[in-house]
């Protein structure tokens, strides 16, 4: 695991995060789902730290923005159409979070389907990282790796990421701890149509 | 994982291109190593190229340094030549958040947190 060049993260007395969808108009993923998905996502964090997250309320500023945008969209980063980037996200406290809106996002199971379908929920986890501090890592394997293969869905933290994130945010004493995969068939990777490995 | 030995799977890539470029080494010129310049220096580990002279389809040393730090990034064989892999790793669908900032590698645990950079 990494960090940011001078390590910023949120500070002692912001512990508990809202966020908040802002621009979903670019996307076909109804609203639900969306809530649903960033839910799950930032779940895996909060599980692991002594960070809450909480989606705001319609129209409350919030301490993290989500959206999707096409092209670009007036950060100095415009995306590429579908696949090379996907997404990117700020360090902290800034807060923002922004998807490819023409990337071929899925939910859940779907993700194995498709051909150059990108899990949302992966991406999701791995964005939310940066926003909490973390930088790129170079376990490969790690949530905070920096590629995902197409129609592969990894979501669950690995030790690289939880040593990481909490040596910036100390431990959830609930925390269960990483859950073991198996080396020949994991649930975290199930990869149909790798455009990289092609 | 897709097969190898098939063709590339029909739905575009911005970068698939670079796939022509698997080989290449120091003191090549070839058509696209500009573009692959820009994709380094999108990600960090070029300075950006300044107005007045854009990147150039040499494979020079800059180059070659930049794709060995990228190569220990990924896990790669540090050779600073466009291998196999190292294509296949660069045309992978990535998050936008640059690996090296401001000529710190973020990816490298031993200086990723004493020097300062730009958030992004």
């Amino acid at each position: 695991y990494t960090y940011f060049p001078g390590g910023p993260m949120w500070p002692p007395f912001r512990r508990d995060l809202t966020y908040a969808l802002t621009a979903t108009s670019a996307t076909s993923i109804d609203r639900a789902t969306l809530s649903a998905v960033f839910a799950r996502a930032f779940a895996r964090w909060s599980d692991a730290t002594t960070l809450r997250f909480a989606e705001a309320a319609p129209g409350a500023d919030a301490d993290i923005t989500i959206g999707f945008y096409a092209g670009d969209h007036g950060d100095g980063e415009g995306f590429d159409g579908p696949l090379g980037t996907l997404a990117h996200a700020f360090s902290p406290t800034d807060g923002r979070f922004h998807l490819d809106a023409a990337e071929a996002w899925t939910v859940g199971d779907s993700a194995s389907s498709s051909s150059g379908a990108v899990d949302l929920e992966s991406v999701a986890v791995h964005e939310i990282g940066h926003l909490l501090g973390l930088g790129h890592s170079s376990v490969q394997g790690s949530i905070m790796y920096p590629t995902i293969r197409t129609g592969t869905r990894k979501v669950e933290l690995e030790t690289d990421d939880v040593q990481g994130i909490q040596s910036l945010y100390g431990t959830n004493p609930d925390f269960k701890g990483v859950a073991p995969t198996s080396p020949s068939t994991s649930s975290r990777e199930t990869d149909s149509s790798a455009a990289a490995d092609s | 994982h897709f097969p190898a030995g098939l063709p590339e799977p029909p739905f575009p890539n911005p970068w698939s291109a670079f796939q022509n470029l698997s080989g290449c080494h120091m003191g090549d010129e070839r058509d696209g190593l500009a573009r692959l310049k820009g994709y380094l220096s999108h990600f960090g580990y070029l300075p950006s190229a300044p107005s007045s002279s854009p990147f150039t389809d040499a494979f020079d040393a800059d180059l070659e340094a930049a794709i060995a730090t990228y190569q220990r990034n990924f896990g790669l064989e540090a050779t600073g030549a466009l291998d196999p892999s190292t294509v296949t790793q660069m045309v992978a669908p990535r998050c936008g958040v640059a690996d090296v900032i401001n000529g710190t590698s973020t990816m490298d645990r031993n200086s990723s947190s004493s020097a300062h950079g730009r958030h992004l």
